[in-house]
């Protein structure tokens, strides 16, 4: 019945919700209080080898990667997959995931984004050499935060995100395809019951593939960065890290 | 092969 329904949909929206606010990282009040770099600590990240900047970007990306496997597990499940399933999802999504949470901690007032204490620009990682990267990922946080989305909203279309049925490698794509249509029909009831514009739907799907460029491209990066410092990615960049995306 | 992304998925949530 509708009624079912819509029960059954507010009930996914909110345990959703409660695990995404349970494992965000940061929580917008906290980083309201936060100011931006000075010129002189942007300085201090541009004279950054790119080595040293590389294995900065990779342990905070790998911090945020925890938060987003355990916002995997409280998924509703998320855990009654296979564990190879479990896998391939984190493995394609949760760099997905951290864009998406981005627009959370972006401040699009002035273009920066929390960083390692403080608000920072794009400046900040030009030692990285991928000003293209670094771009297209601020373009894209700036593009959510346009859409002005709650939390509620966050979380479903994250979960979304994650329980991708179109992933290579998975198992039991029939189970994922489920539970993503389940996280979906949750997200558009949240939509229409928050009144938002019929539109809004159809461009969060817009996001997905933004999404799935710019992890290609982040892919590229990195394999481009090795082939130059293999030694660095082998001895120094968080084991989580390589397992996610530099295994051989 | 993705032995800590096993391990973090086997801990029990806190």
């Amino acid at each position: 019945s509708p009624t079912a329904t819509t029960a059954a949909h507010d009930h996914l929206a909110q345990i959703i919700s409660k695990s995404h606010l349970e494992t965000c990282q940061y929580l917008r009040e906290e980083l309201q209080e936060m100011s931006c770099f000075l010129q002189e600590e942007v300085e201090k990240f541009q004279n950054k080898p790119q080595e040293a900047m590389w294995q900065l970007c990779a342990v905070k990306i790998t911090d945020a990667i925890q938060y987003v496997v355990e916002f995997a597990k409280r998924i509703d499940g998320f855990m009654n997959l296979c564990q190879n399933d479990q896998i391939v999802l984190l493995k394609a999504g949760s760099l997905e995931v951290i864009l998406v949470r981005m627009c959370r901690v972006f401040d699009p007032q002035n273009n920066t984004v929390y960083f390692d204490g403080k608000f920072a620009g794009p400046d900040v990682f030009k030692s990285l050499g991928c000003d293209d990267l670094i771009a297209s990922v601020f373009d894209f946080a700036k593009s959510m935060c346009s859409l002005h989305l709650e939390e509620e909203e966050i979380a479903l279309f994250s979960a979304s995100v994650l329980l991708s049925a179109d992933r290579s490698w998975l198992r039991d794509k029939l189970q994922v395809e489920r539970l993503q249509q389940k996280t979906e029909s949750a997200l558009q009831h949240v939509l229409q019951k928050n009144h938002r514009d019929d539109g809004l739907f159809e461009k969060l799907r817009t996001k997905v593939s933004a999404l799935r460029s710019l992890c290609a491209l982040h892919s590229q990066k990195l394999s481009a960065f090795r082939a130059v410092y293999p030694d660095t990615v082998r001895t120094l960049f968080p084991p989580l890290y390589k397992e996610l995306f530099a295994a051989d | 092969k993705h032995k800590i992304l096993h391990q973090l998925l086997q801990n029990s949530t806190s």
